[in-house]
């Protein structure tokens, strides 16, 4: 699975895609294409997910990411551990998310690896930042 | 000031060493792909669809060319878009026989449906004009391996345990 959260100054959009897990049943489907499992987004935040699918589906993962955001921009990271924790100790799944608000981002996983990178510009300064990683800490 | 900023995952799971490299190469260039986009001014919707087929194209990662078979050596594939200025989604699942399923799924998003599923989606990606292609260009060698793997397992484990030198 791969998935993408961008904010264009104005609003928040977020993308996931994948194969799905090797040997799977044709026609299972995981979380991925589902709105507020794989992915979601409204006015102060977006989250893309990955892991075990039936695991993020049962958590609704992305949507209590973004619902765990609230109205404090500064949560992201938070919100990303504390849904991953809520997905492992409660359904037993691992996995991994992504998440933007206007102020912060985060990453969190609680698998072997995950590669992840950010990029931010400002678009008066044009100064640019770059983060990239795939070790858990 | 104005921060335009882009977050990638290029999924997670027990990534082996030897595609460390490879894996962090690819984050980076899809990353890159969105940013520019959002540099030309661009949506964010446009940002993450250009981020995410940079991965689609990249085998190295479990989507579009090198994702995953199914139990029958297919390529299913499973994407969605959501925009939060209106709560827009387009999604589509078990597509086959495309490319980049988060650019079907980016149709979906400007069309009055959510989620699209199978046969129906590819007949949709099919009318939005995108290539009809055979599951031999989705398919790697990589993937091929892993799922004979599994196939194999259980003879495997039998083969084991009839040699009499296993235990449970």
């Amino acid at each position: 699975t791969v998935g993408a959260v961008a904010f264009d100054g104005d609003g928040f959009a977020c993308c996931t895609s994948t194969g799905g897990v090797t040997f799977k049943r044709p026609g299972r489907v995981g979380d991925s294409p589902l709105a507020g499992s794989g992915g979601y987004a409204d006015g102060g935040a977006a989250c893309s997910t990955t892991g075990h699918g039936e695991g993020i589906t049962k958590a609704l993962l992305a949507h209590r990411v973004v619902w765990g955001c609230g109205a404090d921009q500064t949560r992201a990271s938070k919100a990303v551990d504390d849904a991953l924790d809520f997905m492992k100790t409660e359904i037993g799944s691992q996995g991994g998310a992504i998440c933007l608000t206007r102020a912060s981002y985060g990453v969190g996983f609680n698998t072997k690896r995950m590669p992840w990178c950010y990029i931010s510009f400002d678009t008066e300064t044009e100064e640019e930042e770059i983060l990239v990683g795939i070790e858990p800490e | 000031m104005v921060k335009i900023k882009i977050i990638c995952h290029g999924g997670a799971w027990s990534i082996p060493d030897e595609a460390k490299e490879k894996s962090l190469e690819g984050i980076r260039n899809a990353a890159r792909a969105g940013i520019e986009v959002l540099k030309n001014s661009g949506k964010s919707e446009d940002a993450v669809v250009a981020a995410v087929s940079a991965m689609e194209n990249d085998p190295i990662f479990n989507a579009g060319h090198g994702a995953s078979l199914t139990r029958d050596g297919t390529v299913e594939l499973d994407s969605m878009v959501m925009r939060g200025r209106d709560y827009s989604i387009g999604a589509v699942a078990a597509l086959r026989n495309v490319k980049n399923a988060c650019q079907v799924a980016r149709e979906v998003l400007d069309s009055e449906h959510t989620l699209i599923v199978g046969p129906g989606a590819s007949e949709f990606a099919k009318e939005k004009g995108f290539e009809i292609v055979d599951d031999s260009e989705l398919v790697t060698p990589y993937e091929k391996a892993a799922l004979e793997k599994i196939r194999n397992y259980g003879t495997g484990v039998e083969s084991i345990f009839k040699a009499g030198d296993a235990h449970d």
